[in-house]
């Protein structure tokens, strides 16, 4: 369902280039479940941003259920955003001056979904939220901003899960609360691709990929 | 040099009141290096926010090097937080539209000190980032971003570091790191607090604390 061939990725500060991918190739099949690793600095949110569709490479193809993301209109790419995956990112990006259950409610809006309320809240007490519906972000502790992130990219029940760093402010049994969310959704079939820089966390995946210096040097399981 | 009397935090969201620190006493000795652990929510940061004077707490004393913190102007507070304290924030806080370097070197401006790109520039590279002196945060990595938090927190050279999270978006290998620059400086005689979910981590300080709903539960270590 995601397949990067040959993507590399450029960026310019200044008039200094530098390649934070180089010719990176990555398949992920329907149902997978990988963990991307790799030092700070690697290209792994890199990588991740561009299959979520919120980045372009700089050169290669990028195939998303079969088609070429670089084909699709913005308003295409939008709804594949919407509908189709849930990114939970490593900057949490809530909206500052809404509630959590607002936040989470946000992707229903867009998609037009019924009982929005209803599914908003039902997705936070899963992520141990249940008081805490009405704390904007800043009334809320670095964890729990993260699980309301969560919470908002599983709301819409999308095929493909892409979550950066979901665990880095967790404490050891809030972060396996959330990977035992992640490891039932991708038993009823879901697609999950995970970046973490703790073991225990990518023990949880099926395949584990790893980046340094803007390339994938190794990858592990089936 | 810390202590910590009763200390009470409610916070008021619409009209639910909630206790985020329920007369919490800590004290923390000169050259100390404590970690505090919990789960998230528990009332760390929050902990940490009243320690580094940007938060005043709802009732309980306040000693900061003998003196009742809540005795203290706003340009007396000022002047602690920016000559005694370096403060690694759990979102960074960095200024959006400004280099690494240029953050790196915002205490030094505020304090007068002279050399200031020079040892903004040793601060960054001592934390793995001297290529990237030119780059503003949106130009960096989640854990690139960190360090330059923490590069920040160090450069004045303060008596007292507290770090929230410092490690939480860093591989093992770059966390290691850091933790050797902390444990660096604590034999040279610095005061450190560090708030932490991972064992690993907390393993280098001297003396582990772990808050559970806003109560200090357990104390390790001398
Ligand atoms: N401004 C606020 N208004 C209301 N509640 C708040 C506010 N700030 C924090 N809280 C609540 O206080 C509690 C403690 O928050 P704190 O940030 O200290 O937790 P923490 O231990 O640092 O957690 P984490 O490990 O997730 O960072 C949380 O339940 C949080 O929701
Ligand atoms: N907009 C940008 N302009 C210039 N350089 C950038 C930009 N965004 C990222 N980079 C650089 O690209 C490299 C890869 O960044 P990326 O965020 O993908 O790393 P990462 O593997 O996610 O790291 P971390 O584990 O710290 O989050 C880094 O060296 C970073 O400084
Ligand atoms: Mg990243
Ligand atoms: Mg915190």
């Amino acid at each position: 369902v995601i397949e990067l061939r040959n993507i590399t990725k450029i960026y310019l500060t200044g008039n200094v280039e530098f390649a934070a991918l180089k010719s990176v190739n990555l398949t992920v099949q329907e149902g997978d479940f990988t963990a991307i690793m790799g030092h700070s600095g690697s290209g792994k949110s890199t990588c991740m941003n561009i299959i979520g569709c919120l980045d372009r490479p700089t050169s290669g193809e990028y195939l998303f259920g079969g088609e070429n993301v670089s084909k699709l209109s913005d308003s295409q790419l939008a709804e594949v955003r919407n509908k189709k995956i849930g990114f939970v990112f490593q900057s949490f990006n809530l909206l500052a001056r809404t509630s959590a259950v607002q936040n989470v409610e946000l992707p229903l809006v867009y998609s037009g979904a019924k009982n929005r309320r209803q599914k908003a809240e039902s997705a936070l007490i899963s992520v141990g939220l249940a008081e805490k519906f009405a704390n904007k972000p800043n009334e809320l502790s670095g964890g729990q901003q993260q699980r309301v992130a969560i919470a908002r990219a599983l709301v819409n029940d999308p095929p493909v899960i892409l979550a950066d760093e979901p665990t880095g402010n967790l404490d050891s049994k809030s972060g396996e609360e959330i990977m035992k969310i992640f490891k039932a959704l991708n038993e009823k079939g879901k697609t999950i691709v995970l970046i973490t820089h703790e073991p225990d966390i990518a023990a949880f995946a099926k395949k584990r990929v790893y980046f340094k210096d803007g390339e994938i040097i190794k990858t592990e399981g089936e």
